[in-house]
């Protein structure tokens, strides 16, 4: 465990805890694309199958538990509890799109053909790319609340973190996991764009961010 | 499986 690591899971946590809190302070998930966050409890739900077959560490454990518990209860809040505030007119992107080929690609390219590792491979290919139905929601209605920024900030943030993570932990302990890091590079070239847009509009003391 | 890798992050 580095500090790159360590600040990335708890900057990954922050994004989680910030768009809970915000659903849940505000009574309403608008703006929210309650999509990407169904794929975010799948991509949890697959990775981390392994809690049952492998203890790494308490640290390891909780954090699972907490990513999944979360994920799990934004769900319920778009789609549940405040169903009548989610803007599902403005969530369209077609995610089918990403699942299957995402499915196949983890099917063709993994570490270890096993039911398991295939799921893990699925869960990082699909992390890579399941912010798209948000960041397709906020081009299509040109705005997105300060709240859903810092979301994304902190989530890009993890990302970006966790790259420094696998150069610190390819020249101190040798480790290289080349399906963690080429979907974690595409990950956060996702992000690059809303990242300029949240530094230059950030400043301006406006506390819109228009992507178009 | 055996060698089966043991994914350590999160």
């Amino acid at each position: 465990m580095n500090i790159f690591r360590l600040t990335g899971d708890l900057s990954h946590l922050a994004a989680i805890i910030i768009l809970l809190l915000k659903i849940w302070k505000t009574r309403s998930c608008a703006g929210i694309s309650g999509k990407s966050q169904v794929l975010f409890a799948l991509v949890f739900t697959t990775r981390y199958l392994d809690l049952l077959t492998s203890f790494i560490s308490l640290y390891n454990t909780t954090m699972k538990i907490i990513y999944i518990g979360c994920a799990y209860a934004t769900v319920y809040l778009i789609y549940m509890k405040f169903k009548a505030t989610y803007d599902g007119n403005h969530d369209t992107f077609r995610v089918e799109f990403l699942v299957v080929p995402v499915g196949g690609l983890a099917f063709l390219v993994n570490h270890d053909f096993s039911p398991l590792e295939i799921l893990w491979t699925f869960s990082i290919y699909l992390e890579s790319v399941a912010i798209l139905p948000q960041l397709f929601m906020i081009s299509k209605t040109g705005e997105a609340e300060t709240i859903t920024t810092h979301y994304l900030f902190f989530l890009g943030l993890y990302r970006a973190l966790y790259l420094i993570n696998w150069i610190w932990r390819f020249y101190f302990e040798g480790f290289f996991d080349m399906i963690a890091i080429v979907a974690g590079v595409v990950q956060t070239i996702l992000y690059c764009d809303f990242f300029y847009l949240y530094v230059t509009k950030g400043e301006s003391g406006s506390n819109k961010i228009n992507p178009a | 499986a055996e060698g089966e890798a043991v994914h350590d992050e999160l």
